[in-house]
């Protein structure tokens, strides 16, 4: 099964 | 106040319809460095970057750093108002909560000016880190405009994968799969319809092709586009703004679980 990652799990807020 | 006059006005248009099917409002920031915005689309799986460099504008005033809410469908019906050709000023004033878009015909024969209301708009702001990649290709913004829109009709996803022959655009579906590959050829004449291939380590990622279509919408924007990969980050479908900044798409993965 594919799943789609978010951005939030590569880049942190700031 | 803010004052910023574009005489490439249809730039400002371009920017908009390249945008505007993947987010529905965000911030424009301005500030000295230029006109910029950062924001997701409504699932986090994809990211835009936009930077107007305040150097690319004829004339650019701002005196305090001022973020500005817009709805996007808006400001592009507003937009399309503007001639191909007009010159287009934006104006805002401290505390006003709406924006002024003036577009000049290029005989300044006709003037017309169009106030917009601001919208309160909940971002996050999120710090992209600076990155080395993997695998950057160039290649023609149309050719791979093509490629992503040949490949959805075939399927939901695709694999970019680059090695030293090239890069290779892959996807399956229900009737069959597909493989497009593209080898480089800087040799051409025409720097514009040049593909090259940089590659550090080999990189294989699958990425959903229904933004990858939303990115292509920039395609206007540039000759060129940039895909820059990393096994362990998202995509960055770069398309660069001449003289005067980029629109960068930022793209999650897709993994095996």
């Amino acid at each position: 099964v594919q799943i789609q990652l978010t951005i939030g799990r590569f880049f942190g807020c700031c | 106040m803010l004052e910023l006059r574009l005489v490439q006005g249809s730039l400002l248009k371009k920017v908009l319809e390249a945008i505007r099917e993947l987010v529905n409002d965000a911030n424009f920031d301005c500030s000295a460095t230029g006109f910029s915005l950062q924001a997701m689309d409504s699932s986090h799986v994809a990211l835009v970057a936009l930077l107007l460099r305040s150097e690319g504008f004829e004339h650019y005033r701002c005196d305090r750093n001022i973020s500005m809410g817009m709805s996007l469908n808006n400001m592009a019906k507003m937009l399309r108002c503007a001639g191909n050709d007009d010159i287009i000023t934006v104006k805002g004033d401290d505390g006003s909560d709406t924006v002024t878009f003036m577009f000049e015909s290029p005989t300044q024969d006709k003037i017309s000016d169009f106030e917009m209301k601001l919208m309160d708009i909940d971002s996050e702001h999120l710090g992209i880190p600076e990155a080395e990649y993997h695998a950057i290709v160039r290649m023609p913004s149309a050719e791979f405009a093509r490629i992503c829109k040949d490949l959805s009709s075939i399927g939901d996803t695709v694999v970019i994968s680059v090695t030293k022959e090239g890069v290779k655009f892959s996807t399956k579906g229900d009737i069959g799969t597909a493989n497009i590959v593209c080898r480089q050829n800087s040799s051409v004449d025409k720097p514009e319809e040049a593909t090259t291939v940089e590659m550090n380590e080999p990189v294989s990622l699958t990425f959903a092709l229904r933004y990858m279509n939303s990115f292509t919408k920039a395609t206007p924007l540039s000759n060129q586009v940039t895909i820059s990969l990393s096994n362990e980050l998202p995509v960055v479908v770069e398309y660069k703004i001449a003289e005067m900044g980029y629109v960068r798409f930022y793209l999650a993965p897709k993994i095996e679980e």
